[in-house]
């Protein structure tokens, strides 16, 4: 199961459609500081179910749409898609192709689809569960989760353990 | 469920022998283990660094750089018992030197045979060893945008900033 | 003691202020002010940051570099008000990207007038800046050394670690 | 006043006498990881003053004297001497140069002495007092010293501005 690609609208810095492909083995993010590199993770953490705002930077969840600058107005919505490349069937559908997004609306209101049909989150996390990929998983290490492990707050150490057995 | 966790406790204890003496040198050896063995379920992890000929030691008394390759250790560990199929590093080489930051490319370059990799850095040295770079910029104030760029035209990134 | 500290914050507050704006660009401002104005002894102070056409935020939704940034503006404010006969920076710039790190140095070197600096990094732009290199490396297992380097022949530092 | 040397031996990985000269502005300290470099840091610290373990990356204060190699055994005591230019006559004693040294025995007994003679800590901590340099001033920048700010952990930001008035 590959990453095939991510698409970042009204997420954070993200005013304007963004599409980042991830073809390659190693694919290397630069770029100078405030730019909106962590943006990007944090956009990955929250398409897959990230529900703690601590863990994606903000004070409140409406905190993650874009809240507009000097020449650009807020915007209404912010949407995150993330697409994998599923020929080896590790994920249970039978799809090659699967995109998961994520939308929330400054109205509070949120969406979850997969492959464009509605669904809700713990499906999106029930698609997961096997991989390893959760967005509380160490698949996503932010500097962060190096500094958890070292720190082993509220035995994190432990925790990851339990969750690869 | 004790019986699996255990299992998989063993088997990354292993792992994290060999990792970590690949990331630091012939010699170095380090140990993982159960503070409390009866309770395995409920018990802190312990992690042990012993460097070539120095005493062993906690955690809390290795060097900065010495910390994260430690943690990076065990990361990969995890992956050696259960793979996942993409991973994300954000700056996690900021506090390792020249020779460190050239493990931790290498030690990437050997596990993206089986998983992607995402690596955020300000690193030359990180930047010349992924396959593709995509840069993040603000050409407008405040609105961030992405493009692929060629390692050697990075620096043509930060005039675009401004 | 209430004045005294009044006086005080207020003088670091302004200088907080020109610093930030040096440190971030023409633009960018800042704030700092007591969270409880009634108990000025016992109230936290607050951090505010206003990059230029962005919505002025907490310290907490800036990015990694921009809160380091930000921090090292409040050291030199308190610089400013009352000067230390030096200072010392372990690893600082790690999180700096290299247009912020040249700011950094800039900064000391300003600062280096009247106070004196001692700054551990591994970064290459830092070590090109600084008036004197002192290499630290363990010839010797476990053992450290000092020499003085050359910053074109630190890349040997590296071999005699091992 | 300007920071003229520093002397360490016996100080953690600091088994051979080593001798540090501080001249000009600006000082850089490069080399690889588990070198040595915050160990000067922390040496520096522990000769102003610094009582807490934290502070000093240790378990316990007897953690700071050189604990061996299969090559060398552990040292019995612990050295520091730091010593200041004082032509400015900026510390509050007649001497042009003020050296400060502080001394601890594998026994547990410690010694601190200033220009040779014995003294007591609070002797150090005055000589000081106005110059903002205390082993827990904002002085001594260490990294956790920018994240105490960030973090603001008990009020740090506060005490901060409170040493300074
Ligand atoms: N909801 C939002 N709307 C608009 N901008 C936002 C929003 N949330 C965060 N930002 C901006 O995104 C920028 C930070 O982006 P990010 O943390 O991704 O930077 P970075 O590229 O990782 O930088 P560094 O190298 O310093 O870590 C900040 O300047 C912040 O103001
Ligand atoms: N009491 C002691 N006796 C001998 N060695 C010690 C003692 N205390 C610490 N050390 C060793 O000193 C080394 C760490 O030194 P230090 O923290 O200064 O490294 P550093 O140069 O700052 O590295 P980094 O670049 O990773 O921050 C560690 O390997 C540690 O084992
Ligand atoms: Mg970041
Ligand atoms: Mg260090």
């Amino acid at each position: 199961m590959r990453l095939s690609s991510i698409y970042i609208k009204g997420f954070k810095s993200f005013y304007k459609e963004t599409n980042i492909n991830f073809n390659e083995r190693v694919t290397g993010v630069v770029g100078p500081n405030g730019s909106g590199k962590s943006n990007i993770v944090d956009a990955i953490r929250w398409v897959l179910g990230e529900q703690k705002t601590t863990e994606l930077r903000l004070d409140s969840m409406s905190d993650l749409l874009f809240n507009g600058t000097s020449k650009r107005k807020k915007s209404s919505m912010a949407q995150v898609t993330l697409t994998f490349d599923n020929t080896k069937n590790l994920l249970p559908t039978e799809y090659n192709t699967v995109a998961i997004s994520r939308v929330l609306y400054r109205s509070g209101e949120s969406e979850y689809r997969i492959n464009d049909v509605a669904c809700r989150l713990k499906d999106v996390r029930s698609l997961f569960i096997d991989t390893g990929i959760g967005s509380d998983s160490y698949a996503i290490i932010a500097l962060n989760m190096v500094e958890d492990i070292l720190a082993d707050n509220n035995g994190s150490r432990r925790m990851m353990v339990e969750q690869a057995s | 469920a004790t019986t699996r966790f255990l299992t998989a406790f063993e088997e990354i204890r292993e792992h994290f022998k060999t990792v970590f003496t690949t990331l630091f040198k012939e010699g170095d050896t380090c140990d993982l283990f159960l503070e409390e063995e009866d309770r395995p379920l409920d018990s802190k992890i312990k992690i042990v660094a012993k460097p070539k000929g120095k005493r062993p030691k906690s955690l809390s008394q290795l060097s900065g750089g010495e910390k994260t390759l430690t943690a990076i250790a065990l990361l990969f560990s995890l992956y050696l018992y259960k793979p996942a199929p993409f991973c994300i590093f954000d700056e996690v080489d900021a506090p390792l030197d020249d020779a460190n930051i050239s493990k931790f490319n290498n030690i990437i370059r050997e596990f993206s045979k089986n998983s992607q990799f995402i690596v955020v850095t300000h690193n030359k040295a990180t930047m010349a060893a992924v396959d593709v770079l995509y840069g993040v910029f603000m050409q407008e104030l405040g609105v961030s945008e992405v493009a692929q760029v060629d390692f050697r035209n990075y620096e043509n990134l930060h005039t675009v900033d401004r």
